[in-house]
């Protein structure tokens, strides 16, 4: 009954069917069981439940469980569709799905607009990205006037805020992006084109022979 | 220099976002 012994010896939920994946998105069946023996990996790495909790989350991105982040919260917030605090097989897929190099832009333009957008409410505001630049400067170590955050803010949202009622909507940003695509670098993996050979040891799971 | 920064720029390059780290052995 002990929370800490259910949490750490829970048994693996089963995951869902490949092919059901491989359907809904970019990747292959042999692509989605090479993406399981990554999530395996990462979910067994405090828990061992089979589920990513968001301290294996961080332990992946950063070698270190405890390390606090801004923008990896909000991943790992997204990335958990069900929004019950961790990451299930099924979620890690079809959010992979958005940073595969095949997968259209306007989706990760909406993937990036969803990331930013940090209350929730539809649009982003100045605050919120006065709260994300001071994130990133905190997290780099740089030091900069809040003269200088501010103008970098304003200058911002000179470019994005095209009718100039202080927030950026999902129209504005995907104009945004779309006129500058060195933003959405970080939204495309390489790696998920080679899945399969930086993960090989799916056959061993996966028996699905394609 | 701040003036000519982008934001979304500078967030964008956040190790929060390194998501290849994820794939790394």
């Amino acid at each position: 009954m002990g929370c800490a012994s259910s949490k750490q010896f829970k048994r693996a939920p089963h995951h869902e069917d490949a092919s059901i994946l491989a359907k809904e998105t970019t990747f292959s069946v042999n692509e989605v069981e090479a993406l399981y023996v990554l999530f395996e990996k990462i979910s067994y790495s405090i828990f061992k439940d089979g589920l990513i909790h968001k301290e294996e989350f961080q332990l992946a991105l950063f070698k270190n469980s405890n390390r606090k982040n801004l923008f990896a919260d909000r991943i790992f917030d997204l990335f958990d569709l069900k929004r019950n605090g961790v990451i299930e097989f099924g979620e890690f897929v079809r959010s992979l799905h958005i940073f595969h190099p095949d997968t259209p832009m306007e989706d990760k333009i909406a993937f990036a607009f969803r990331l930013y957008d940090l209350r929730g409410t539809g649009s982003i505001e100045r605050e919120e990205l006065k709260e994300m630049v001071l994130a990133i400067l905190n997290e780099s170590d740089l030091l900069l006037s809040d003269d200088a955050v501010e103008q970098i803010v304003d200058q911002t949202f000179q470019q994005a805020d095209l009718n100039g009622d202080g927030r950026i909507d999902v129209d504005e940003w995907k104009a945004f992006a779309s006129k500058n695509p060195a933003l959405l670098k970080n939204m495309t993996l390489p790696y998920l084109k080679d899945i399969t050979m930086a993960f090989p040891s799916f056959v061993l799971y996966s028996g699905s022979g394609d | 220099k701040p003036e000519s920064m982008n934001a979304f720029a500078l967030i964008s390059r956040s190790q929060g976002f390194n998501l290849g780290n994820l794939f790394e052995k």
